[in-house]
C-alpha cells in the first residue's frame, strides 16, 4: 500500500515534529506513481502534487501519527475535496417535474444507471419517468423499457421522431401524468463526434435539464480528462456517476474527472443489479484511488 | 563545454508523458525510458529518440500472424468475452458482416442470457448480415445456450459459430466459473474453440491487464479485439498485453458501424500513439 511505501521511505528520513522538504519530496514520488498506477491523469498528478506539497511542507506531524502518515492524511484530504460528493446528490425543481439528462461514451453505463436512478427516486418516494432517446443502438429501447419493468417506472418511447422530439415528449407526457422526476437516457456518444455532441447539446438545450449526469466507466485510463473537458464544454454536466465500482480498477479517472469540471461526483454503481446504486462518498474511493 | 543539441531533461519528460498518457503504464515507462536513455547516450536528435522508440513499440507487439484462426473445410467458433460494455455484440455484428461479405454462412449463439435485451440487440445486428441466431429464454444457462449454439452449425453445415457472451468483471468469481464452463462445453462438442477474442475498450486504464490475466485464464484468451479506437484513447495497455502475457491484437473497432472493424496494424497503432 502506499502507507507501507511511504514509511519505508521515510525510515532513512529524520524529522524533527515538522515534516521537513526532503520528506515531503520523497513522499511526493510515492504518491506520483501511486496515483498514475491508479490511472489518474498525468496533468491532473502533476497539480496535485504541488498542491499537497504546498500544504505538506513544514507542517506539524501530529503526535499520535508518523511522518509517513501525516503525508497520507494530507494527500487523502486533498483527494476527498476533490472528488466531492455530498448528503443531497441530487437537486429537485421547485416546480415540478426535475428533469435529468443522462450523458457519455458508449458503454459506460448510461441505460443502467437511468434504471437505476429511477428506482433510487422510487424508494425515495418520488413519482420517476424514463425517457429512451437512444434511436441509435441496436434494442437500447427495449433494453430500457425491460429496467423500467424492472424497477416499477413507466418509460416514454416514440416512434419516427428525433432524440431531440422524443425528449421533448418525455418531459410532455411526465407533465400529463403527474411525474415529477424525468430521466432521460442518451445513446452513447465520442466526445469527437461533433455531430452527436451538437445532439446532445440540441436535447439539454430543448428539455432545460437541471441535472445533466456524465456517466463514467470507473476503469477510464488517461482519456478521462480529455473526455471530461470535452462534455463540460459541449454539453455542461452539473454531476459524475461513476459505474462499475464493483471490478478492481483503482478508479483514478474519478479524480481527473472531479479536478478537470469542477464537479462533484454524486452517484457510484457497483454491481449489475438494479439495486446497486447509491449517492457518492469521497472517503472509500479516495482510499481506492490510493491503493 | 556544453553539449548543446544533446536531449534535455525537458525533452525526455516529454518522451515519458507520450507513454504515460497513451496508457503505457508507469513501471512500464520508466524501463522503456530507462533503456532508451542508455541507448541515446550520443544521441542529439530528440525526433530520432523517439523512431528508435517507435522501432522498439513496434518490436513490442511483433509481426506474427494477426488473423484470426479458423477451421479449413470444417465449423469455425469463435468464443468472444471481455467485461462490461466493452462492445462484444457489436464486434460480432461486424464480424458476421465481414463473413457474409465472403460468402460464408455464420450462426451466432446469444449466450449472454442475462442483460436485458442482449438477445435482441444480437438478433438485430444478425439481421444486418443475414446469420442466424441461436438464443433461449432469459436467464438460461449461457452454456446451454452455446452447446445448442455448436449443434445449431454442425446441423446447418454452417461455416461459422461465433458465441456471444454476458460482460462480466474478472473479479466476480461465479462469472468467470461460468465463462470457463462454457468453453469447456464448447470445447467437449467440437474441439477447442478456434479464437477466443477478449474484447478491450481502448478507453481502459490498467485495469486492462488485470483483465487480460484474468480472462485468459478462465477461457484461454487468443488475441484481443480493441474497441472504440475511434475516439481519443491509444489503448496503450495493449503493450503489456503482449509483453507480459503474448497477447497479440487482431482487431480494431473503429466505430458503430458493421464496416467499422479493421485488422490490427502496429506501425499505425504506433504512430498514432507517438502523435
Ligand atoms: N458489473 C457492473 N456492470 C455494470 C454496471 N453498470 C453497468 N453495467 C453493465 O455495463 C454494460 C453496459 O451498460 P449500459 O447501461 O448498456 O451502458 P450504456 O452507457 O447505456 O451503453 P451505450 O448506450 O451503448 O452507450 C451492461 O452489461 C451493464 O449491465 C456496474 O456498476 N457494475
Ligand atoms: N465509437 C465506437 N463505439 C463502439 C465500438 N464498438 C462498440 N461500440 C459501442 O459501444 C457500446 C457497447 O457495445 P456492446 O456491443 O453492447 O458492448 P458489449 O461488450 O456487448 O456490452 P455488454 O454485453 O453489456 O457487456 C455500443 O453503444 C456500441 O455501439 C467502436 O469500435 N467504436
Ligand atoms: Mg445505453
Ligand atoms: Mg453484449
Amino acid at each position: 500500500t502506499l502507507s507501507e511505501r511511504l514509511e519505508s521511505a521515510f525510515k532513512r528520513l529524520r524529522g524533527r515534529g515538522k515534516l521537513t522538504e526532503d520528506q515531503v519530496n520523497e513522499a511526493l514520488k510515492e504518491v506520483r506513481t501511486a496515483l498514475l498506477e491508479a490511472d489518474v491523469h498525468l496533468n491532473v498528478v502533476r497539480e496535485f502534487i504541488s498542491r499537497v506539497r504546498e500544504r505538506a511542507v513544514g507542517q506539524e506531524v501530529l503526535k499520535s501519527l508518523s511522518p509517513a502518515q501525516q503525508v497520507v492524511k494530507i494527500v487523502h484530504e486533498e483527494l476527498v475535496g476533490i472528488l466531492g460528493g455530498s448528503a443531497k446528490p441530487l437537486s429537485f425543481s421547485p416546480k415540478p417535474p426535475t428533469v435529468v439528462m443522462i450523458a457519455g461514451l458508449q458503454g459506460s453505463g448510461k441505460t443502467t444507471a437511468a434504471g437505476k436512478l429511477a428506482g433510487w427516486l422510487k424508494r425515495k418516494g418520488k413519482r420517476p419517468i424514463l425517457v429512451a432517446c437512444d434511436l441509435q443502438r441496436p434494442a437500447a429501447v427495449q433494453q430500457l423499457v425491460l429496467l423500467g419493468e424492472q424497477v416499477g417506472v413507466p418509460v416514454v418511447t416514440r416512434d419516427g421522431m428525433s432524440p431531440v422530439e422524443v425528449a421533448a415528449a418525455g418531459v410532455e407526457e411526465a407533465i400529463r401524468t403527474n411525474r415529477d422526476v424525468v430521466i432521460v437516457d442518451t445513446a452513447g456518444r465520442l466526445h469527437v463526434d461533433e455531430e452527436l455532441m451538437q445532439e446532445a447539446a440540441d436535447i439539454k438545450r430543448r428539455i432545460n435539464p437541471l441535472e445533466t449526469l456524465f456517466v463514467a466507466d470507473s476503469m477510464t485510463g488517461q482519456d478521462a480528462a480529455t473526455v471530461a473537458a470535452a462534455f463540460l464544454e459541449r454539453v455542461d454536466f452539473t454531476g459524475t456517476v461513476l459505474t462499475k465500482l464493483d471490478g478492481d480498477a483503482r478508479g483514478g479517472a474519478a479524480l481527473s474527472i472531479a479536478h478537470i469540471s469542477g464537479r462533484p461526483l454524486k452517484f457510484i454503481s457497483d454491481g449489475e443489479k438494479l439495486d446497486a446504486f447509491e449517492p457518492f462518498h469521497p472517503d472509500r474511493l479516495a482510499s481506492r484511488i490510493l491503493g | 563545454i556544453f553539449n548543446r543539441g544533446s536531449l534535455t531533461e525537458e525533452d525526455w519528460e516529454d518522451i515519458e508523458a507520450l507513454l504515460l498518457q497513451a496508457d503505457v503504464g508507469v513501471v512500464a515507462t520508466q524501463r522503456m525510458i530507462a533503456d532508451l536513455r542508455e541507448r541515446s547516450k550520443k544521441e542529439t536528435d530528440p525526433e530520432a529518440v523517439v523512431q528508435t522508440l517507435h522501432a522498439e513499440l513496434v518490436a513490442i507487439l511483433g509481426d506474427g500472424d494477426r488473423s484470426l484462426a479458423r477451421n479449413e473445410g470444417g465449423l469455425t467458433i469463435w468464443l468472444v468475452t471481455g467485461v462490461n460494455g466493452t462492445g462484444k455484440t457489436t464486434t460480432i455484428g461486424k464480424l458476421a458482416g465481414r463473413l457474409a461479405r465472403e460468402g460464408k454462412s455464420v450462426v451466432l449463439a446469444a449466450a449472454d442470457t442475462f442483460r436485458a435485451a442482449a438477445d435482441a440487440q444480437l438478433e438485430t445486428w444478425a439481421s444486418r448480415s443475414g446469420a442466424e441466431v441461436v438464443k433461449h429464454a432469459a436467464g438460461a444457462d449461457p452454456a446451454a445456450v452455446a452447446f445448442d449454439g455448436v449443434r445449431a452449425a454442425k446441423a446447418r453445415g454452417s461455416d461459422f459459430l461465433i458465441v456471444d457472451t454476458a460482460g462480466r468483471l474478472h473479479t466476480k468469481t461465479s462469472l468467470m466459473e461460468e465463462l470457463a464452463k462454457i468453453r469447456r462445453v464448447v470445447e467437449r462438442e467440437a474441439g477447442p474453440p478456434h479464437e477466443v477474442l477478449l474484447v478491450l475498450d481502448a478507453t481502459t486504464g490498467q485495469n486492462g491487464i488485470a483483465q487480460a490475466r484474468a480472462f485468459t485464464e478462465a477461457a484461454g484468451v487468443t488475441g484481443i479485439a480493441l474497441t472504440k479506437l475511434d475516439g481519443t484513447a491509444k489503448g496503450g495497455i495493449v503493450i503489456a498485453c503482449q509483453q507480459e502475457l503474448g497477447l497479440p491484437v487482431k482487431l480494431v473497432g473503429l466505430g458503430e458501424g458493421i464496416e467499422d472493424l479493421a485488422p490490427f496494424d502496429p506501425h499505425a497503432f504506433v504512430d498514432a500513439l507517438l502523435d
